[in-house]
């Protein structure tokens, strides 16, 4: 997967960083300081539907051109730019009691994105 | 991000001005994140915690078991450190544990749960003492003695308890109960219970939304 440059406008993954800090949840989580929420953004033409990420070789894509080209009609569906890759995210923090809670959240964080 | 007078390249709505949408992503962070520790709102913190018992508590926390799969039914595992409340009574240390309900959706299931706790003994001494788990009754009107350890202990520092089915259940119901009871002369104040870095606690691993858990079609 690719991540989002400037203009770009094919799929590509979106970083953006919460600081807990600046939401004000510092005070009861503990650790880390902040969330990666990053996130997939982009068109999907239909020339690079089904890559695991943008950057599948370009033989695959001008293969997949053609196909899409002479497919009559056009395929079902569009294709959407979505995670291909996540991993948890592990936090510590304070519950109502003050008690002290570490727990792993999976899937929480993207890792990649690519079109479906 | 697109320009702010461009159209958003994922929907083909006209896009938020950034201001908007940064706003939008934070609620959005905090609204997954609440959602995903089954919390409905961020918690206020009753009773601060100091540094120094933070820092001696996390030093004790040890990661999932090894080979542990948490995603094997899809369960999620918490490890929750919980500090007593103490108070005495008639030479007797009571110990009191909030393992708070957050977690209930979806039942809370304890898997282990370990008493710690700070004792200064004079030197070459061994000194018995009784763990009295307490339950609350049937009716939560009295607390009732629902088991016991005994435990020898013959050096000064942290020693650990692991605490057996009747306490874990009591944990899974939110309030933990245990008693101190120490045999033979030793002064009662052999277990510490004040000071920041000396607060005896309860650490329990922690199920939530097991192999019961509802499967989304």
């Amino acid at each position: 997967g690719i991540d989002c440059q400037g203009g770009s406008r094919m799929c590509c993954r979106q970083e953006f960083f919460v600081d807990f800090r600046e939401i004000g949840w510092h005070d009861w989580i503990i650790q880390p300081e902040g969330y990666a929420m990053n996130f997939c953004t982009g068109q999907c033409p239909l020339h690079v539907a089904g890559m695991p990420g943008i950057a599948a070789s370009f033989h695959t894509a001008v293969l997949n051109l053609l196909k899409a080209n002479t497919a009559t009609g056009t395929a079902g569906g569009g294709s959407c730019c979505v995670p291909t890759a996540r991993r948890p995210l592990s936090l510590l923090y304070y519950d109502r009691d003050s008690n002290i809670v570490k727990t792993d959240i999976p899937d929480m964080v993207v890792e990649a994105c690519g079109c479906s | 991000i697109p320009r702010a007078d461009s159209q958003c390249l994922a929907c083909g709505e006209p896009a938020l001005d950034l201001k908007s949408q940064r706003k939008l992503l934070l609620d959005l962070a905090k609204r997954s994140i609440l959602d995903k520790l089954h919390l409905s709102h961020r918690p206020t913190l009753s009773r601060p915690v100091s540094r120094a018992a933070l820092r001696t508590a996390l030093q004790r926390l040890h990661g999932p078991p090894k080979g542990a799969h948490p995603e094997a039914d899809n369960g999620q595992e918490y490890e929750i450190i919980s500090f007593a409340e103490t108070g005495l009574s008639n030479n007797q240390t009571r110990l009191d544990f909030r393992v708070s309900s957050d977690r209930t959706v979806g039942g809370m299931e304890v898997q282990q749960a370990s008493l710690m706790f700070f004792v200064q003994l004079p030197p070459n001494t061994t000194w018995t003492l009784k763990v009295r788990v307490l339950v609350l009754g049937p009716r939560d009107a009295n607390l009732t003695l629902a088991t016991q350890h005994l435990l020898e202990v013959d050096a000064s520092g942290w020693h650990q308890l692991f605490l057996g089915p009747e306490a874990q259940a009591a944990c899974s119901q939110g309030h933990l109960t245990l008693e101190l009871v120490p045999e033979g002369q030793v002064a009662q104040s052999s277990v510490i219970l004040g000071g920041a870095a000396h607060r005896p606690f309860v650490v329990a691993r922690v199920r939530v939304g097991g192999k019961h858990r509802v499967r989304r079609h």
